[in-house]
């Protein structure tokens, strides 16, 4: 459960990275 | 000072924490109104792996016996379940006008609820841990008052085959959870308490032997060395209650003595 746990919340984190990229690369350009 | 006081939260959250500091920042300045591009599928990827968090994160509570688990962890998934709606909510009005300010807030909302929900999880579950290790801590404490009882070799052998198993748990665990944690006094502290206790259990397990010859011998410095023996028991006691205070400690209670 503990690596699963990890292992979800890193794939979430990754996911709201890339969203907030994309928000920014507009943003900034 | 580390924000994550363990380095597998701060290797998830740091970085998203710093590009949510930034996403703030940006929506501060740029205030007159730059378009927002069509965000559908990075909110989709976002919603589906909070969906998959929410799952594991309910399977372990259903299969957790910690109580403080099982009563803290729902507000968490909730917390990063309200988010995934906020962006969700974002995206669609940014779909019929790319320059809703509604949908920039909510954007910014629900990034931070992510980030804050998903820090709640991870430290809701890590605390839980922390715990199972200081049951263990406990389990030695329980051991070393018995220590001032033992008046029989006999009594002395079990009482080792009891205490060694426990010790080994607690000195891997908490020699792993040093490791673990981003704050340096802390895992010195852990360190330094472990490799006490280490130092003291035999010499402990020396001062009862000898208490027990002693007392057979009908001498008078029984009385001596069961003094010595009691000081050793509660030498190592004093190490094992800092190692559970320290266990429990987080930067953010540090920041609060400061």
């Amino acid at each position: 459960n503990a690596a699963e746990m990890v292992r979800q919340a890193k794939i979430l984190a990754t996911a709201t990275s890339t969203l907030i990229q994309s928000i920014k690369f507009e943003a900034e350009s | 000072m580390p924000v994550f006081h363990t380095k597998t939260i701060e290797s998830i959250l740091e970085p998203v924490a710093q590009q949510v500091s930034r996403l703030v920042i940006l929506h501060e300045e740029a205030e007159d109104g730059n378009a927002m591009p069509d965000l559908e599928k990075p909110v989709l990827a976002v919603s589906r792996a909070v969906v998959n968090l929410v799952k594991v994160g309910r399977s372990t509570i259903d299969s957790s016996e910690d109580p403080i688990l099982k009563q803290d962890m729902p507000a968490a998934l909730n917390r990063v379940e309200a988010a995934a709606r906020l962006l969700e909510e974002a995206s669609a009005l940014l779909k019929n006008d790319p320059l809703s300010q509604p949908a920039r807030k909510k954007l910014i909302e629900g990034a931070r609820g992510i980030l804050q929900g998903t820090s709640a999880l991870l430290l809701c579950f890590d605390e839980s841990e922390v715990r199972k290790i200081i049951r263990e801590c406990k389990k030695v404490l329980d051991y070393l008052a018995v220590a001032e009882v033992i008046e029989t070799m006999e009594d002395l052998v079990q009482f080792v085959r009891d205490l060694s198993p426990c010790l080994t748990k607690v000195s891997r665990e908490v020699d792993h959870r040093s490791q673990e944690l981003t704050h340096q006094v802390h895992r010195e502290i852990l360190t330094r308490c472990l490799d006490s206790v280490k130092t003291l259990s035999p010499i402990l397990i020396c001062s009862m032997k000898i208490f027990i010859q002693i007392l057979h011998q009908h001498c008078k410095e029984s009385e001596e060395a069961a003094e010595n023996r009691n000081y050793l028991a509660g030498r190592m006691s004093d190490e094992i209650n800092e190692i559970i205070r320290v266990l429990q400690l987080t930067t953010y209670d540090e920041e609060e003595w400061d």
